[in-house]
């Protein structure tokens, strides 16, 4: 059961409230909520909220490993999946030319995408970047296209194929907050302080691993 | 449909909020 501090109302507002008035330029805020799967006794990070905010420049972030005709074909195949997203929220059928589906013509772009992948995520604890914040019981901050590239946990590695060049990962009371952002962002004690504020919880701010 | 409580929610704000911007630039694009 959802404690009340942790209900979803207020937590988009706290993760909204992590970034929109933030220095940085994050792209997205999302909390992973731990539970505990009974049959395996394991603890599973999964979908608990997010808020996206989105790149500063999203033209800047374009296709950068794939070319002309694979751009076009992901693109279809993004905008159908949205096309069909939209259908199952909204309960209208999905079909080209609605007037419900002027948004998914719109360029769907690697961080949304990104975003949107995110959902389908779960994590053991230990596994994945979130995980691997959760079972250490600390922070994790990842920046830049290489490390993100070289690092062992595949989040990391696919957030860097989406454009990503800094992925954070802080345990929350009973969970992980993750941030990303297309932009090189260095470690810093506002965020945490921040994090620690908005999700209560007590972080050691020595044991930060880079 | 049998979406999860939590994910539906994020995607239907996620969904809104795209619509909303691509609304509000849409007269900028002619």
């Amino acid at each position: 059961e959802t404690m009340p501090f942790f209900n979803q109302e207020s937590l988009q507002q706290r993760l909204q409230a992590l970034i929109d008035g933030a220095r940085e330029s994050w792209a997205y805020a999302i909390f992973w909520q731990s539970s505990v799967v009974d049959f395996a006794s394991q603890t599973v990070l999964g979908w608990g909220d997010g808020y996206y905010k989105g790149e500063e420049d999203k033209n800047k972030r374009r296709g950068s490993s794939s070319s002309a005709a694979n751009f076009v074909a992901e693109q279809e195949h993004r905008k159908k999946v949205l096309r069909e997203l939209n259908s199952l929220i909204s309960g209208v059928q999905a079909s080209a030319g609605n007037g419900t589906d002027d948004a998914v013509d719109e360029e769907v772009t690697d961080t949304e995408w990104f975003f949107l992948i995110s959902m389908t995520q779960s994590f053991v604890n230990g596994n994945g970047l979130p995980g691997l914040a959760m079972y250490s019981s600390s922070p994790i901050w990842v920046t830049g296209t290489e490390k993100l590239a070289a690092s062992q946990c595949e989040r990391a590695r696919q957030a860097q194929g989406f454009g990503l060049q800094t992925i954070v990962c802080i345990p929350s009371a009973n969970g992980v907050v993750e941030l990303g952002s297309t932009e090189l962002i260095f470690q810093s004690s506002d965020l945490m302080n921040k994090v620690k504020y908005l999700f209560n919880f007590n972080i050691d701010m020595g044991s930060v691993t880079g | 449909a049998d979406l999860p409580i939590a994910r539906r929610n994020s995607l239907t704000r996620f969904l809104e909020k795209r619509k909303d911007r691509v609304t509000s630039i849409a007269p900028y694009q002619i």
